[in-house]
């Protein structure tokens, strides 16, 4: 008798095309109704509000946890890895966050460890010339382990805060680009066992459920510490970041919001919420 | 696989009459969640199933075909159909202009380089023109990679007028005897509307005989609306999915061409400029449906 008020089914058709025109999928658009539906039975202060309300306050608590914020760099240099596949927007995200942590005053440098595409190297140095931020490279076709360690190095010598290393794309389904990345990660732990410390996996926001794929294999195969979604000043929401959240529990650092160095904003867990049902 | 989820929402329909909306309701839910998970447009999926339940509906259940089988048939040769649709050949006009658009990250200069070296094999004496101005280094990445498959190439490094780049380019063609042109163009959002408002005015400046919407196979359920914008601000002739050599499903494929009509010309499979090939709708049919 005291069970609550039942959702309608209209609210819950509304709210289901937007968890999947926001990217959710299947998988995690049936869990993030079931929430909703337990949800609006056990609160009251959900009952007679709008869908779009239920949604943004279950959303809210689906993802509570799910911002990463960077400490203080415990090592110098503490090594951040961008990794992630093709056109996710890596050497972009690289040079943001080098820009960022430039502005707190922290001793930056990039290491364009992406050695296979045509013209990586150049856009990266492209982009450390702009910041004037110091970059190490070096010629096409070079290991990108060795360029990982040489940048590593160079950085430990100048006493930098923070090593950012760019790597090529990579598409998870290809075994020997995996290899690569755990190599990367082996020749840095020969010098410092907790190197990469921060291992960042930059997602295409435009993207569908393939991301949560994505994210999968790259944990399994590298271990990631955080989550980057890039090209949410598009029109896509990025609902994927909820099922890799959901699925792996690894915290998302920032979202990428433009082309430009400062469009860079750390994730908010209430701003997407809203972004999502708004 | 679906085969299998059908045939077990179907397995009491073994050889008994005829396929109705009733019998087949849990079949079609299968079906719709199938392509939703290959990442096809919401509205998309339900159009499609609709069309899919007026073709099954009063249809004998064969004997000796599982059902489960019978209605995949249907589904796959449907969407086959929806596939394959337009036309998937490039314009054989000559000089032949095209050009390539679409989001950031799709992979439009790695597809100017892979369609250059595709029609050279074709005897054409392709051009490959740099009209991104913005991305650092995308000029020297077109650049490397025209010079890897000795096509000829136009860039103007310190032009900001991306229309009176591609006249340019034009006119280079025409100088060293090039008989195609392709313009890569910087990767724009479809709601950026100063460079929507470029690109209209590079097509109207060169008048491509092809406007390529590059698409990354696994992009999500704005598919449609890219598109939608795309089309009508550009009049696109054709599609090229790239990054197939993953294992998105490619919904977005099935998204975009039901509601634009743009044929699908061309895929992208590998990072190699060799990666490149026609489309075949009956493979990108198996692999949407799973
Ligand atoms: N609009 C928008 N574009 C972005 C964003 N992040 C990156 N880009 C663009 O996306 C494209 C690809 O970015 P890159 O940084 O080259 O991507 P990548 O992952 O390094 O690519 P590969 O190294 O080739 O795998 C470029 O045109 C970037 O300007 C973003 O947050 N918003
Ligand atoms: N695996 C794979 N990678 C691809 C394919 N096509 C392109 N790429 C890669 O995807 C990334 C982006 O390709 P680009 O050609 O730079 O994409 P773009 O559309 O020109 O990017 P912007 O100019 O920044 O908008 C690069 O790493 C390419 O090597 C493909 O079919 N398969
Ligand atoms: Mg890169
Ligand atoms: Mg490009």
């Amino acid at each position: 008798i005291f069970f609550g008020k039942r959702i309608d089914a209209d609210s819950l058709e509304e709210l289901e095309e937007a968890l999947y025109t926001a990217d959710f999928g299947v998988e995690t658009t049936a869990e993030i109704l079931a929430e909703i539906r337990k949800a609006y039975t056990a609160d009251e202060t959900l009952q007679g509000r709008q869908a779009a309300e239920i949604g943004a306050a279950v959303l809210t608590r689906v993802l509570a946890g799910a911002e990463g914020a960077l400490p203080p760099p415990a090592t110098k240099p503490t090594v951040i890895a961008m990794i992630g596949v093709n056109g996710s927007g890596k050497t972009t995200t690289a040079a943001k966050l080098a820009w960022r942590l430039k502005g707190d005053g922290q001793m930056v440098t990039l290491a364009a460890c992406d050695t296979f595409r045509a013209a990586a190297v150049e856009q990266l140095k492209s982009w450390a010339t702009k910041l004037d931020i110091e970059v190490i490279a070096s010629h096409p076709g070079a290991d990108a382990a060795a360029v990982a360690f040489d940048a590593w190095q160079a950085a430990k010598a100048r006493g930098r805060d923070y090593l950012i290393v760019d790597t090529a794309g990579r598409l998870h389904t290809k075994g020997h680009l995996m290899d690569e990345l755990a190599k990367i990660r082996r020749v840095l732990q020969k010098h410092d066992p907790s190197a990469p410390q921060h291992r960042w996996l930059v997602v295409d926001g435009s993207l569908g459920t393939n991301s949560i794929e994505q994210a999968k294999v790259f944990h399994e195969s590298f271990g990631l510490t955080g989550l980057v979604v890039t090209k949410l000043d598009g029109t896509s929401r990025g609902g994927a970041l909820v099922g890799i959240w959901r699925q792996l529990k690894i915290p998302i650092y920032f979202l990428g919001l433009g082309e430009q160095a400062e469009d860079l904003q750390p994730f908010s867990v209430e701003n997407y919420a809203k972004a999502v049902f708004g | 696989s679906l085969t299998e989820k059908l045939g077990s929402a179907l397995r009491n329909l073994r050889g008994v009459g005829t396929l109705t909306e009733a019998n087949m309701a849990d079949a079609l839910k299968e079906v719709r969640t199938a392509l939703l998970a290959a990442d096809v447009h919401f509205k998309v999926a339900r159009d499609f199933v609709e069309r899919v339940q007026t073709q099954c509906v009063g249809q004998e259940v064969l004997k000796g075909v599982a059902p489960g089988q019978q209605v995949v048939k249907i589904i796959h040769d449907e969407l086959v159909r929806l596939l394959g649709e337009g036309e998937t050949n490039l314009s054989a006009a000559r000089p032949l202009k095209i050009l390539m658009v679409g989001l950031h990250g799709s992979g439009k200069t790695t597809s100017t380089a892979k369609l250059g070296k595709l029609l050279k094999k074709r005897g054409y004496r392709p051009l490959v023109a740099a009209c991104d101005i913005y991305r650092p280094a995308a000029i020297d990445q077109l650049e490397i990679l025209a010079k890897q498959e000795e096509l000829s190439f136009y860039a103007d490094r310190a032009s900001r007028d991306v229309p009176a780049i591609g006249a340019a380019a034009l006119a280079a063609a025409s100088a060293d005897g090039s008989d195609c042109v392709i313009f890569d163009t910087a990767g724009r959002l479809q709601i950026d509307a100063n460079l929507i408002e470029e690109v209209k005015k590079l097509r109207a400046k060169v008048q491509p005989d092809e406007v390529l919407l590059v698409v990354d196979g696994a992009l999500g359920q704005e598919a449609v609306n890219v598109a939608k914008t795309f089309h009508e601000a550009l009049s696109l002739t054709g599609l090229i999915l790239t990054k197939l050599d993953g294992d998105a499903r490619g919904g977005a494929a099935l998204s975009i061409k039901s509601i634009t009509g743009v044929p699908i010309k061309f895929i992208g499979m590998g990072e190699k400029t060799g990666d490149f090939d026609t489309f075949y709708p009956d493979r990108l049919a198996s692999r949407i449906l799973g």
